[in-house]
C-alpha cells in the first residue's frame, strides 16, 4: 500500500486481505452452508406458523430482537478479526458496528435463506414471510425478503460474501467517525480486493456496480428497521425496556 | 463508553460467544 487513501495493493496482498477476510468471515457466520442444505427441508408446519402469527406482537418482537442480539456477537467477532479493525480508535470501532451490524446481519441472512421456497432460517427451522405477521410489520418483512431473494440471484462464494461483508461494515461515510481517512483506506483496500476476487471468479463486470446497490438497499432496510422499532416502542415502551436484550437497545434503541 | 457499555466490553474480550 502507498499508505494514503487509494490504496495500490500487489495481487499477492490482494489474495492475502481476502483469504483473511474469508477465514474470518467462516470463523463467525454461525452456520456453515453444508450445515445449512442438511437442514433446508425442515420447514415449519402450517400449525407451527400459526402459534408465530398468534404470538403476542411483544412476544414476536422480543423473540426477533434476541435472535438478532445473538447474531449481533458474531458480526463483532468477525469485525475483531478484519485486519486493521482494532487499529481503528475505539469511537470508530463502535459507530462502525452500531451502524453496520445490522446491515451485515442482512446480508449474512441471504446465506441461510431459501430462494426456491422464500424461506429463511430461523428459529431452528426455515420460515417463510408469514411467519412473521405478528411483529405486525409485514412491509419490513416483505423488503427484507425481496432484498435475500435478490442478493441471492447474484450467487456470490463465501469469499465474495465476505468481502461484500467487511465492506459494508467499513463504510467510511458513518457520521460521528473520528478517523475518517483510516476507515476509508481500510473500506477501499476491501473493495479493491474484492473487486479482485470477482476478477479472478470471472463474474461479470457490472457485480461490483450491483453490490455497491445493494450497499445503498441496505441502508434503507435498515431505516426502515428503525422506523419501525420507533413506532413499536411508542406503543409498547415497557417490553422495549424490561423485555428487549440490552445490547439491541443499546445499538437500536438508545 | 457508558452508552455503548456492552457493545465496548465485547470489543475489548478476548474470548467471545464465537470461541465458546
Amino acid at each position: 500500500s502507498n499508505g494514503d487513501a487509494s490504496p495500490t495493493l500487489t495481487l499477492a496482498e490482494h489474495d492475502h486481505l481476502a483469504q483473511i477476510i474469508c477465514k474470518s468471515h467462516l470463523e463467525t457466520c454461525q452456520y456453515l452452508r453444508e450445515e445449512l442444505q442438511e437442514m433446508s427441508w425442515q420447514r415449519f408446519l402450517q400449525e407451527e406458523v400459526e402459534k408465530y402469527q398468534n404470538k403476542p406482537q411483544e412476544a414476536m418482537w422480543q423473540l426477533c430482537a434476541v435472535k438478532i442480539t445473538d447474531a449481533v456477537q458474531y458480526v463483532v467477532e468477525f469485525a475483531k478479526r478484519i485486519d486493521g479493525f482494532m487499529d481503528l480508535c475505539q469511537n470508530d470501532q463502535i459507530v462502525l458496528l452500531k451502524a453496520g451490524s445490522l446491515e451485515v446481519i442482512f446480508v449474512r441472512m441471504c446465506r441461510v435463506f431459501d430462494s426456491q421456497n422464500n424461506t429463511v432460517y430461523f428459529d431452528g427451522k426455515f420460515a417463510s414471510p408469514d411467519v412473521f405477521k405478528s411483529l405486525g410489520c409485514d412491509d419490513l418483512i416483505s423488503s427484507v425478503f425481496d432484498f435475500a431473494q435478490s442478493m441471492c440471484s447474484l450467487q456470490l462464494t463465501e469469499e465474495e460474501f465476505a468481502l461484500f461483508s467487511a465492506f459494508v461494515l467499513l463504510s467510511a461515510d458513518r457520521s460521528w467517525l473520528r478517523e475518517k481517512l483510516q476507515v476509508e483506506k481500510l473500506q477501499r483496500k476491501t473493495e479493491s480486493a474484492l473487486q479482485h476476487v470477482l476478477q479472478k471468479n470471472r463474474r461479470d463486470d457490472g457485480v461490483l456496480e450491483k453490490l455497491r446497490c445493494k450497499a445503498s438497499a441496505l441502508r434503507a432496510l435498515c431505516g426502515l428497521h428503525s422506523e419501525k422499532l420507533a413506532a413499536f416502542r411508542t406503543v409498547y415502551p415497557d417490553a422495549v425496556r424490561t423485555l428487549f436484550p440490552p445490547l439491541y437497545k443499546e445499538l437500536f434503541a438508545a | 463508553k457508558e452508552k455503548h457499555k456492552i457493545l465496548h466490553q465485547l470489543l475489548q474480550n478476548s474470548t467471545s460467544p464465537v470461541d465458546l
